[in-house]
């Protein structure tokens, strides 16, 4: 169980303009990281159990079953910005849950972080493909000191209207190497909200 | 080696010139000259004792006076282009420490200028504060707009303020103004702004001229209390690098304001492998 305290908590700690403006001390500073870091480490087991728990009934209300696999552990990346995520590297199949906090549909591109110019599929909760597109990572983000990653492409993909408050799944999935252009060749995409 | 355009004549485009310099934006039949560039300004030093000799530290920026220099030199960079069905874009590496993308999404009004800056070398001794300046041929005549906060923009117009006579002895951090997301500069036909990511410090120096100062590493203290120079490192000893994004518009403040709230709270990304198992089970 997390606790949603810890994020709120480090948030009204950041409040000071000390947190803000970089006017604080260098260990004040690595306190801060300290603190939001863990504040959102706590929200990610608070939103892996949101997920299960909605997961569960409706597998339950399927199949009668009521636990889901304690193999679907639920993470976020807190390093895309520097285009590095261990679990879209290191999986040939993975879940990519997109939220959406505002109160009205939005788009999100999203970005992850892949090994190798491979064909991905990405499909839709109603299981349509959708148009993706392979991009090598700049040169200028790779060589950041400290980056620890794999990753030479980003994948990208475009989740489109994602519902107000709300969220939606999407499954990526590994298939075999192809040559680049056929990693760039776009599937078409017929899916409507 | 060639002039490329992203994006097309029904959203926000940008030309880009052989050496992968921004040359040109426009929306529709609106059209500016767009330039974009990276400068550092160095940082003043001084004993602190009186007011001329402070120095440029964590509470305060106190440039030398003297022109800031330029880090986004064209010729001697490298420059990649990608085009494909969803977004297209430049990536320009000038040197070992400073980087760029520019990007542009099929469906959006926006572009993205995705800057990656540091670790900033110190090996000369001097310190630095970098910017990121966009020049138009918008005819702004001195005003430009900050937000205050994330709320209301803000008018502010160059070495004037509006309740006393302004002697201005700083003509370049005198000039400068909290950015927490937005600055605009407009004139009868265009409105250009840069919505940012994250809390900056910006202004309009010249008419047409945004500029946003992007990373600062100082190597003295300005007295002001926080008794450290402000330099921070990180993997022991070198400099942090600060990889941030620029929002760019042109003419529409409508879009701009969805625009600004998607940035604010954007989507959060959650990820779940599963391995051994198929869509069909997953679903």
């Amino acid at each position: 169980r997390g606790d949603l305290n810890a994020l709120r908590s480090a948030m009204g700690v950041l409040q000071h303009h000390d947190a803000i403006t970089g006017t604080e001390k260098q260990l004040v500073a690595f306190d801060y990281a300290r603190i939001l870091s863990e504040g959102i480490a706590q929200c990610e087991l608070v939103v892996d159990a949101a997920l299960r728990k909605i997961i569960t009934q409706k597998k339950a209300a399927k199949d009668g079953e009521s636990k889901l696999d304690d193999q679907f552990q639920t993470v976020t990346c807190p390093l895309l910005n520097i285009s590095q995520c261990a679990t879209t590297e290191d999986n040939k199949a993975f879940v990519v849950t997109v939220y959406n906090p505002l109160s009205k549909p939005v788009t999100h591109y999203v970005r992850l972080p892949v090994k190798d110019n491979l064909n991905y599929t990405v499909l839709c909760p109603m299981g349509k493909k959708q148009v993706t597109q392979l991009i090598p990572i700049s040169d200028g983000v790779k060589r950041i000191p400290g980056r620890a990653s794999k990753a030479g492409y980003e994948l990208v993909f475009r989740a489109k209207n994602l519902p107000p408050l709300g969220f939606r799944s999407y499954y990526v999935s590994q298939n075999a190497k192809t040559d680049e252009d056929s990693a760039f060749a776009a599937t078409q995409d017929n899916y409507v909200l | 080696g060639e002039k490329t355009v992203l994006g097309n004549h029904m959203s926000l485009s940008l030309t880009v010139d052989e050496n992968g310099a921004l040359s040109a934006a426009s929306f529709g039949d609106r059209s500016v000259s767009l330039k974009q560039d990276i400068y550092y300004y160095a940082g003043a030093v001084g004993d602190n004792r009186e007011f001329k000799n402070r120095s440029s530290g964590a509470y305060i920026f106190r440039p030398t006076g003297a022109e800031p220099i330029l880090l986004s030199d064209n010729t001697k960079g490298s420059v990649k282009q990608y085009k494909g069905p969803i977004v297209e874009e430049v990536q320009i590496i000038y040197s070992d420490w400073v980087s760029q993308t520019i990007r542009k999404y099929e469906d959006e009004q926006y572009a993205e200028v995705n800057w990656v800056i540091g670790p900033i070398p110190i090996y000369d001794n001097i310190g630095k504060e970098i910017i990121v300046r966009y020049d138009t041929d918008i005819k702004s005549d001195k005003v430009f707009y900050t937000d205050s906060n994330g709320r209301e923009m803000l008018k502010r117009v160059r070495d004037f303020r509006p309740t006393w006579q302004l002697q201005l002895t700083e003509k370049i951090s005198g000039n400068y103004y909290p950015v927490t997301s937005k600055i605009t500069i407009k004139d009868d036909k265009n409105q250009f702004s840069v919505l940012t990511d994250r809390a900056q410090g910006g202004s309009s120096l010249k008419d047409g001229q945004i500029e946003l100062m992007v990373h600062r590493r100082l190597l003295h203290d300005d007295a002001f209390g926080v008794g450290e120079a402000l330099n921070e490192t990180a993997f022991g000893g070198i400099g942090l690098v600060a990889a941030g994004t620029h929002y760019l518009t042109l003419g529409l403040p409508s879009a701009e304001k969805f625009l600004a709230q998607r940035k604010l709270m954007d989507s959060w990304i959650f990820l779940t492998p599963t391995p051994n198992i198929t869509f069909d089970q997953w679903q």
